[in-house]
């Protein structure tokens, strides 16, 4: 792992007397391999390496007797703090229905991550309404319903011939009388090039008040991650991001790209197919996820 | 982008930023870095243009491999596997249209019985391309559903079988092993059916598309490989390290949604687009 390396590679430094910064840069070059070999985007790797060597060089680490603990130490503590931030959640309204919308490329786990959010929510007694807006997916519609019947919650559906963001709409208009708390609005997947497909969701957003929008990111995207959620946030603005299929064994590099690219926190992380598999984002786990 | 006239440091690392940035992976770019930098020291490349001409012809001799020759049977049977969400029944949906064309009988088997309304999405891709499908409830055992269909095809004296397995995670040991069972009574129905495996690859994976590779070859042997959703950003880099180590070949690639969206894979095109 990145300690043992670090540690041999600066145990061989040592052997020739005084560490320079050269040697610094050979050590640094190993943990750029690891984060590239995670799925972190080229610029970002580029960017944090030399925010590194920065804080190392200021740190005296070359006067150090444990350099390599003491980069590591840099390397974890920087990780964390570009990923971090407190353990946010879904920001409730008070006053009127909250509405969610989960975005993001096909395939990504939005519609399986509209139902855990459902059952989350469901579970802290919220009234739930999940509004399937997939109006090109065969079977779409059914697939939320069956996983909204699943978990007792009910799914808004206009067929597919109305707009999203009419459907939206009509979901509101329903959801009030009944009390329902939150609404959970589940997007087609689509492509961040897609004008048409992006000016959908744009006209979501102009007709209605969506109090969160996430983008859903596959934990084994590679570096058009960042190209992804850079568009995606500039055509529609983000306010979280949820990462899936974690339980796999993809490092998610991805993950420190896009929020280092759109400063936008992780909100919750997916780690399986069952409903319940829906999980808080904790900065420190990820990080030493990265480093592998 | 590199319209220098010499190769110099810069041109180097724009290299490195292209190559890195396709997900071709370090091992493989600072292996053709160094084979650039030994070249051009060489003085046998000279500009940006000899450069580029010598990494294509790098990077087509990597995907150019020899594929063994299949016998033919009939029916055909092809399998498709692949992690969750990475394209596998709509590319099943656009094969069928494919081999419908040419005229044939094609037959799609619901073998993926586990996820949500996973078996209404392939009965609408069997509507569409006219295809037979044979499947069984949801929750029912896949490989039953399998050995079914197969029976089915064969009585019914389908061209092609095409079976839908549900995504499952590489490193889900018990969703492997049921691929395996699939592939077992897949020659439990008749055993002079020679299976065709095709591996699904998203063109946005990092460089966990080579560790599904692995464990998917590893497991159930594949015959070749996927590659979606080249329609989008992505470069879909991760084939090359794909290919080189595992030596399966790319056959086809989604370029889209839709019915007609499959592509026979060219590595030419495949390796322009690259550079782009
Ligand atoms: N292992 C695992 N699989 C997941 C996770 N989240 C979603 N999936 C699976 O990923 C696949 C795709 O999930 P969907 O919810 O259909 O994805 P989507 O983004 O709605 O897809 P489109 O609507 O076509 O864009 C399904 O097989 C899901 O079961 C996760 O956290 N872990
Ligand atoms: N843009 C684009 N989207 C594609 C392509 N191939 C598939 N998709 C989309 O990717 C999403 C997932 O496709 P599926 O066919 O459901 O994927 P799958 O592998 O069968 O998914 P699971 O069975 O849940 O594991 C759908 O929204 C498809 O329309 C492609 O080549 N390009
Ligand atoms: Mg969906
Ligand atoms: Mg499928």
């Amino acid at each position: 792992n990145l300690t043992e390396k670090l540690g041999d590679i600066f145990d061989k430094l040592k052997g020739k007397g005084k560490l320079t910064e050269k040697d610094l840069d050979i050590t640094l070059r190993e943990v750029k391999l690891v984060l590239l070999g995670a799925d972190v985007n080229f610029k970002v790797v580029k960017d944090f390496i030399k925010n590194v060597k920065e804080k190392s060089l200021g740190s005296e680490i070359l006067k150090s007797l444990s350099p390599g603990h003491q980069v590591i130490k840099i390397v974890n503590e920087e990780l964390v703090d570009i990923l971090g931030g407190e353990n946010e959640k879904i920001i409730f309204n008070s006053n009127r229905v909250t509405k969610i919308m989960l975005v993001g490329l096909q395939g990504s786990g939005k519609t399986t991550t509209c139902a855990k959010i459902a059952y989350n929510y469901k579970a802290q007694n919220k009234k739930i309404l999940l509004v399937a807006a997939d109006i090109y997916r065969p079977a779409a519609i059914k697939q939320l319903k069956v996983l909204g019947d699943s978990i007792g919650v009910e799914v808004f559906s206009m067929g597919d011939k109305e707009e999203p963001w009419k459907i939206l709409k009509a979901a509101e208009e329903y959801a009030v009388p009944k009390g329902i708390d939150l609404i959970i609005l589940d997007t087609a997947g689509r492509l961040h090039i897609d004008e048409n497909l992006m000016e959908e969701l744009s006209l979501i957003k102009q007709n209605n008040i969506v109090d969160e929008t996430l983008l859903v990111v596959d934990a084994m995207t590679g570096q058009d991650a960042v190209n992804v959620a850079d568009k995606f946030n500039e055509k529609i603005g983000l306010s979280g991001l949820i990462l899936t299929k974690l339980d796999g064994d993809a490092r998610g590099g991805a993950a420190l790209s896009i929020k280092k690219v759109t400063g936008k926190p992780i909100k919750y992380i997916g780690v399986g197919e069952k409903i319940n598999q829906l999980e808080s984002f904790y900065p420190d786990r990820m990080a030493s996820r990265i480093l592998g | 982008i590199l319209n220098f006239g010499e190769i110099d440091a810069d041109t180097l690392e724009e290299l490195e930023e292209l190559f890195i940035q396709s997900d071709i992976g370090t091992n493989i770019t600072f292996d053709l870095i160094e084979k650039i930098e030994k070249q051009s020291i060489l003085g046998k490349l000279k500009n940006s243009d000899e450069v580029i001409s010598f990494l294509k012809k790098e990077f087509i001799k990597t995907l150019e491999i020899e594929t063994r020759e299949k016998k033919s049977t009939k029916p055909s049977v092809t399998l498709v596997v692949g992690v969750n969400g990475v394209g596998k029944t709509t590319t099943i949906g656009k094969l069928a249209h494919h081999l419908k064309k040419g005229g044939s009988k094609v037959m799609m088997i619901a073998g993926d019985t586990f996820r949500a309304a996973a078996i209404e999405q392939l009965e609408i891709w069997a509507k569409r391309t006219d295809s037979v499908i044979v499947k069984h409830n949801e929750g029912a055992d896949s490989a039953s559903v399998v050995f079914d269909g197969i029976n089915s095809g064969i009585s019914k004296n389908m061209d092609f079988i095409l079976i839908d397995t549900a995504g499952r995670l590489h490193n889900k040991v018990n969703l492997m092993k049921e691929l395996e069972k699939i592939k077992n009574v897949i020659k439990k129905a008749n055993d002079n059916i020679e299976i065709e495996t095709l591996l699904v690859i998203d063109s946005t994976s990092g460089q966990n598309g080579l560790i599904q590779a692995r464990s998917f070859k590893q497991v159930v042997d594949i015959d070749g490989i996927i590659l979606t959703k080249l329609d989008g950003t992505a470069k879909g880099g991760i084939i090359f390290p794909i290919v080189s180590e595992l030596k399966v070949p790319v056959v086809f690639i989604g370029v889209g949604e839709g019915v007609d969206d499959l592509r026979f894979f060219d590595s030419e095109d495949f390796i322009s687009a690259l550079f782009d």
